[in-house]
This record gives structure tokens, sequence and C-alpha cells, in this order.
């Protein structure tokens, strides 16, 4: 799992 | 996306548009937590902070800014348009008691030490608690009308919607994040003994109403 903190969710 | 998450954001959408439609149609806010919907309002406004930053999808940014606006329309609607059948009297819940703690475990608990994740992150803790001021607002009542109870079920279902994504992605792309999973259930655990009463009772027929 990378640390992204793009958050493609709602 | 997968079919879960879109049911779970249609769920999400249908909930909102059964609120507001109730709201509306009645010229009446009775039975619904101001108290929730402002909690909504901060969830939404500190989660989607990245629409100025990020870019994720066309349908991305349309959901947020639905998202939003009908929240603040929500609390305009309660607190400003129909504030005299708004329920004050039983929409008692402190909810400095659950913005505090939620702040406090998002300052702690993060995925990065940033303004914007940590306001992401506590708008995930502050979403999976935002409901109780609205169940504790039926339970000092005694009952709901169908249609909130309605809404109710879309709102809860949305998260539980969402676990299912959960599960699918870890499956199917190795993503995940736990804080998102962790509070999701939580929120989810929140509406069992709800989700029990709205198919037992409501769904044949009957107001829902708590035993005395």
């Amino acid at each position: 799992q990378t640390l992204e903190t793009t958050h493609d969710e709602l | 996306m997968n079919i879960f998450r879109l049911l779970g954001d249609l769920s999400h959408l249908v909930a909102i548009i059964i609120l507001l439609l109730k709201i509306w149609k009645t010229r009446s806010c009775a039975g619904i937590s101001g108290k929730s919907q402002i909690l909504f309002a901060i969830v939404y406004t500190t989660r989607y902070l990245d629409l100025l930053t990020t870019y994720v999808s066309a349908y991305n940014t349309f959901m947020k800014i639905i998202f939003i606006a009908t929240s603040y329309v929500t609390v305009f609607l309660m607190y400003v348009k129909f504030k005299a059948t708004y329920d004050h009297n039983h929409d008692t819940f402190r909810i400095e008691f659950l913005i505090l703690p939620t702040s406090v475990l998002a300052l702690l608990i993060n995925n990065e030490f940033t303004i914007v994740e940590v306001l992401w992150t506590f708008s995930i803790y502050l979403e999976s608690v935002a409901i109780l001021p609205q169940l504790f607002l039926v339970s000092k009542t005694g009952e709901a009308e169908s249609i909130t109870s309605h809404y109710l079920f879309a709102l809860g279902s949305y998260r539980g919607l969402y676990l299912l994504n959960w599960v699918y992605r870890y499956y199917a792309e190795d993503h995940y994040d736990l804080i998102a999973i962790v509070a999701g259930l939580v929120q989810t655990i929140l509406y069992c003994d709800f989700f029990y009463l709205y198919i037992t009772k409501v769904l044949k027929g009957k107001k829902l109403q708590l035993p005395a």
C-alpha cells in the first residue's frame, strides 16, 4: 500500500 | 469505480434528496436533528478541501460540490427558513462531545501530518459519529416518521456499501485505507439497531416506534 494522500473516494 | 461504490454514492445522494424533499414538501423539519446536519456540513467542508488542490474526475468533483452545497442548504432550511418547525427541545445532543475527541484523534492518528490530511482524517472520524444526534433525537421522541426512516436507511446504507467497496478494492486493486475502513465500520455499526427496526417495522408498513 502506498501512503498516497490523494483520496479518490467521496 | 465499482458497483458497490457507485451504489453507495447513489444511496448517499438519495438520502440527501429524500431529506430535502421531506423538508420542502411538508414545510417542516420536525424530527430531524439540526445538530447532525451541522456536523455533516463540517464533514463535507473539511473533507472536500482537496477540490482546490486535486482533480480526480468530473464525477468526483460534481458529487463533492453537490454534497457540500446540499449540506449547507439543509442547515439553512432548518435554522432559517423553517426554523419554527425545528425540534430544538429534543435536539439536545452536545456536538462538542463529538467534535473535540475526533479532532484530537485526527491529530494523533493520520496518514500524514499536514493540514489538508489532518482535516480529511477529522472529517472521516467525525462522519462516523455525526448521526448520533439524530439517533439521540429519535430515541428521545421514541419514534420517527416513515420518511425520516427512509432517509436514515439510505444514509446508513451508503457507508455499508462502501465497506463492500473496500473489500473489493483490497482484493482487486490491493488498495486500502485503514482509517476509512475502521471509521466506516464504526459508522455502519451505529446504524445496526436502526436497521433492525427499519426492516422489522417500517418495511411492514408500521411506524418506527421504539419499545417503551
